[in-house]
């Protein structure tokens, strides 16, 4: 596990902004922001919204942002 | 109105902003919502 | 505050299902469940993806399962 992903971990989620999850660098994280997803509880919510299914996150997270397998939240 | 259901996220988005209509990302779950709400402002 | 959410927020939410939390009964609870939302955390989903915001989420609820302003959840 990354160091930024112990450090978020390490406290309430709050208001932190997207950017400050795992795996969600700059450029995605500007393009989730774009699409209204500016905190990272709303990337949260989507996840729950998908039955916290990682497939179904990760499919919607490439369409959202055209992210990479690589880019995307552990 | 009924094009409404064949905008993009992103241009449901610009028109709930333009309708100065508060709303989080329109994703499946939200869009019928935001749509209901922009026919009404729309009407 | 109602003795069901005092139970509700007694343990983690866990996969408790829709009907467990307050001011779901079985009537709107069935139509959650018809609409896909049949865990808690998938309608705590819904209100973070609708920015926690309670107005939003009152007419989500009301959309999705014609629920009056009463059943609504606290």
């Amino acid at each position: 596990t990354s160091q930024k992903h112990k450090d978020f971990v390490a406290e309430p989620m709050g208001e932190k902004p997207v950017m400050a999850l795992a795996g969600i660098g700059e450029a995605l994280g500007r393009r989730l922001e774009e699409k209204g997803f500016d905190k990272a509880y709303v990337v949260l919510g989507q996840f729950l919204v998908l039955k916290k299914d990682e497939e179904l996150f990760r499919d919607w997270l490439k369409d959202t942002c055209q992210a990479n397998s690589k880019q995307q939240v552990p | 109105m009924s094009s409404l259901s064949s905008m993009s996220a992103g241009e449901l988005s610009e028109l709930l902003d333009e309708y100065g209509i508060k709303h989080g990302p329109v994703v499946g779950s939200t869009r019928s919502l935001y749509e209901r709400k922009l026919k009404e402002a729309m009407a």
